[in-house]
């Protein structure tokens, strides 16, 4: 562990905390994509099974995991139960597939090993590569995001962002230490924000609402 | 066995 990772899984909770309390204290889950966050449930159920099958790492890796497990689900309970009526599912538009096909081929070809385990390994790291699509797909179409959901993406942003000096560093600390499929999958996935962090540092950091040009 | 398939990361 290094501060690195450490302030990037931080970032990773506080966003899901961002997310939560953007639900309930607006009562609405206008403006997130219940796709993106379907495949975060997807994305945490396949690498995680090594909670069961004793690959134990350490107490604070593994009640993170069942942490992020559980908080995915309860934001998809929120979104199709609680708060059904506020989610909009014609602008929620982008095609599962196009994002499930790739990625499932994509393990089974890049993986380390051919096992059951390792496969579904790699398929959650090339997922939630690229499991934001569907969110910021719904940005670009309405042009617009309410200043909490803005927050919500920049933790997210800045939690991928910080595993790549964390990559570098554990390579100088680890003896040449690297996990290609982890480090070539995160920084397209950091890639992807690119963008947005754009538009969330010259608008909404500026004290301004997020817009995209027309 | 590499860092890579220790899978220590979240």
């Amino acid at each position: 562990m290094n501060l690195f990772r450490l302030v990037a899984d931080l970032s990773h909770l506080a966003s899901i905390f961002i997310l939560l309390h953007k639900i309930q204290t607006t009562r609405s889950c206008r403006g997130i994509s219940i796709k993106t966050q379907l495949l975060y449930v997807l994305v945490f159920v396949t690498r995680y099974l090594d909670l069961f099958t004793g690959d134990f790492v350490s107490i604070y890796n593994s009640v993170m995991k069942l942490f992020f497990i559980g908080s995915s689900c309860y934001i998809i309970y929120l979104m199709r139960i609680k708060y059904k009526p506020t989610n909009d599912p014609s602008i929620d538009t982008f095609r599962l597939e196009y994002i499930l096909g790739p990625t499932a081929v994509l393990a089974l070809i890049f993986n380390y090993k051919f096992t059951f385990l390792e496969v579904l390994w790699a398929f959650s790291i090339y997922l939630e590569a690229v499991a934001i699509l569907p969110q910021l797909f719904m940005l670009q179409r309405t042009g617009e995001a309410e200043t909490i959901t803005t927050h919500y993406l920049a933790a997210l942003g800045i939690y991928r962002g910080l595993y790549i000096p964390n990559w570098i560093y554990r390579y100088f600390t680890e003896g040449g230490a690297i996990d290609p499929i982890a480090v070539v999958a995160g920084i397209v996935q950091t890639a992807l924000y690119v963008d947005f962090f754009y538009v969330y540092f010259t608008k909404v950091l500026q004290g301004q609402k997020f817009e995209l040009p027309a | 066995v590499p860092a890579a398939e220790k899978h220590d990361e979240l």
